[in-house]
């Protein structure tokens, strides 16, 4: 299933007698425009368009396939390679750092990964790195209260990988999941990114997620490429998709990071978490 | 003598792509295009110009949209019947917050005073954040307990205001997808309540295609009056402030440009012209 708007180009195909390369550079072209508007890459959008357009027109569909299936096949195939491999988080001790532009909703995410590997059993902890943003300390304690899990910040110290070094310290042994919260930064702030490297360094986690808003556009893919040349990012949290945003810039980071997205964000509250579900992205992606 | 349909929509491609990747949204870009394309299809030229005057033509088209809206903002502050009310509204991330505090540091540089109102009565942290910022910007905050009426917090802080002769009144509002029916609806509230003076929609200079759909629903619900785009120094291109210019077209004010309270700067059309077919 494709979304809405592929709808009626995919008819184009199925009522089509004879499949010609105009038919199926119409089509291309409705495909285009889906993933232009959902924000994805435009030089990507441009590569995979030119993919789809000749392995439609060079592919003859495999026995049993109608025209109509073997273009959806090829759409989907196309998106799903970009994606990557799925991969869940693992359910065990682990540290897990967030990183991400401004605004994104990583300090939220803090709060409902907890959720999430509280119900597996696991003893998380959210400990404060970001040391800039006012107020960042009370917004993660407030919600580490709200979830019910520890909480480990200075609210004194300007220090991030100290703050981050002692919360560690502190937690490592009492606690599965070390939860490190960042300040939010981009890729033209030379100081911030070098505290990010700082506080890999520090921490060595097994987790670097970038969190991403679904409404993010074109900066989505060269920021992404920033922040992963920094710390190898591990997977991507999407954030926002309970608005209208479509999250192509999502599908840009996975392309550039080489890691998929793990989860999706579809609230504020903590329970407002889900696993990724690539047919239900593209889907909504083409839609 | 004028120009297929082919030709225009060639010539057009490479434009295209360059407002594309700045961000200007699709549907926008369409319908520039189609504006245009009158124009070009009837236009004499010479045969080595073309180029030169399909990019004229847009970029006219572009710098009309960004230019018919401008108002003067201190003007209008000056002018004003005091208190005037300032209602902040947007997408969750934005920067309401922070440009409410930029807002508040640019007043006072003009001798304006503003007092602050805790209308994000949702979120962690919401209040004890903009505290924060009224307290280094030296200016009065007021705020309720969390959970508490934020249409209640706004009329207590223009009380204040009227009380204490404080010039203008810095609303906030909590972040809310469009997509949420009773958060509109608190926000219209909250609008029908504090009757402000001016409606302000603060957008994300990161965002693509979704500022049109943003900037038109919540001009539907409550009726925007200028917008201030932020995070311009991400490196963004901005793109967005032309979609939301096209399809509201409500004055971009302010762009913010970083962190400090100094980082919040008039809007260019030049600027963004610059930016686009830089
Ligand atoms: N609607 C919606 N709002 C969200 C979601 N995730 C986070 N938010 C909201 O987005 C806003 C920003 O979230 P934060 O967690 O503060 O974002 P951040 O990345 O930590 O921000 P900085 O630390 O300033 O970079 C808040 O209003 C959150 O409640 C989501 O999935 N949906
Ligand atoms: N680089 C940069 N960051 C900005 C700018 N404006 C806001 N920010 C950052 O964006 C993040 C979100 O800003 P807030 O003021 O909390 O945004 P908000 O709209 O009030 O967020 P919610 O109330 O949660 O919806 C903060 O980390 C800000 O410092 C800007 O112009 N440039
Ligand atoms: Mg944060
Ligand atoms: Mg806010």
């Amino acid at each position: 299933d494709l979304g809405d708007s592929l709808r009626g180009t995919l008819k184009k195909i199925a009522n089509a007698v004879h499949v010609d390369s105009k038919l199926i550079k119409e089509v291309v072209r409705d495909i285009q425009r889906a993933l232009l508007q959902a924000d994805v890459n435009v030089k990507l959008v441009l590569e995979l368009t030119k993919k789809i357009e000749k392995r439609a027109l060079q592919e003859k569909p495999p026995a049993g396939m109608s025209n109509r299936e073997h273009v959806i096949h090829i759409v989907y195939d196309e998106l799903v390679n970009i994606l990557g491999d799925s991969r869940e988080l693992p359910i065990k001790k682990q540290i897990i750092m967030m990183v991400g532009l401004y605004g994104q909703g990583k300090t939220t995410t803090c709060g409902k990964l907890a959720t999430f590997f509280k119900k597996k059993g696991l003893r998380p902890v959210l400990i404060a790195g970001d040391v800039h943003r006012p107020a960042a300390y009370e917004q993660l304690k407030q919600i580490s209260e709200q979830v019910k899990v520890p909480f480990y910040g200075d609210k004194s110290e300007k220090d991030a990988v100290k703050v981050v070094k002692e919360g560690l310290n502190k937690f490592k042994r009492v606690s599965d999941v070390i939860i490190v919260d960042t300040s939010g930064r981009h890729k033209l702030e030379n100081d911030l990114i070098s505290e990010m490297k700082d506080i890999f360094k520090a921490t060595k986690p097994d987790e670097k997620l970038l969190v991403i808003d679904a409404a993010t556009g074109q900066q989505a893919g060269p920021q992404a490429k920033a922040f992963n040349d920094a710390v190898k990012i591990s997977g991507i949290v999407l954030t926002k998709l309970d608005g209208t945003a479509k999250g192509g810039g999502a599908l840009s980071a996975a392309s550039e990071v080489g890691a998929p997205i793990v989860f999706i964000g579809t609230g504020e509250h903590s329970g407002d978490f889900e696993k990724f579900e690539p047919a239900g992205f593209i889907s909504r992606l083409l839609g | 003598r004028g120009i297929s349909e082919e030709k225009l929509d060639a010539l057009l491609w490479e434009l295209e792509v360059g407002l594309l990747e700045s961000d200007v949204a699709y549907t926008v870009i369409e319908s520039i295009k189609k504006d245009i394309k009158e124009e070009l299809r009837n236009a004499s030229f010479e045969r080595d110009k073309i180029n030169e005057m399909v990019e004229n033509v847009l970029r006219n088209a572009i710098s009309h949209v960004l230019k018919s809206s401008e108002i003067d903002f201190m003007d209008f502050i000056k002018s004003s019947k005091k208190p005037i009310v300032i209602m902040f509204v947007g997408v969750n991330g934005s920067g309401k917050t922070l440009a409410i505090a930029k807002m508040a540091t640019l007043l006072r540089k003009y001798g304006i005073s503003s007092v602050m109102a805790a209308g994000d009565t949702f979120r962690a942290g919401a209040i004890e954040q903009l505290s924060i910022h009224a307290d280094k910007v030296g200016v009065k905050i007021i705020k309720h307990g969390s959970g508490a009426d934020p249409a209640a917090v706004a009329y207590d802080a223009i009380d204040h205001a009227k009380a204490k002769h404080k010039d203008v009144v810095l609303l906030d509002t909590a972040g809310r997808v469009q997509t949420n029916i009773n958060l509109m609806d608190e926000m219209a509230k909250i609008k029908r309540v504090a009757k402000p003076d001016l409606i302000i929609f603060v957008g994300d200079a990161l965002s693509g295609n979704d500022a049109v759909e943003q900037a038109k629903r919540f001009n539907e619900v409550v009726g925007i009056d200028g917008v201030i785009l932020t995070k311009v120094d991400t490196d963004a291109k901005g793109g967005s402030a032309l979609s939301v210019a096209y399809t509201i077209g409500k004055p971009l004010l302010f762009i913010g440009v970083g962190q400090g309270y100094e980082d919040q700067i008039p809007f260019e059309p030049q600027w963004m012209m610059d930016n686009i077919f830089g």
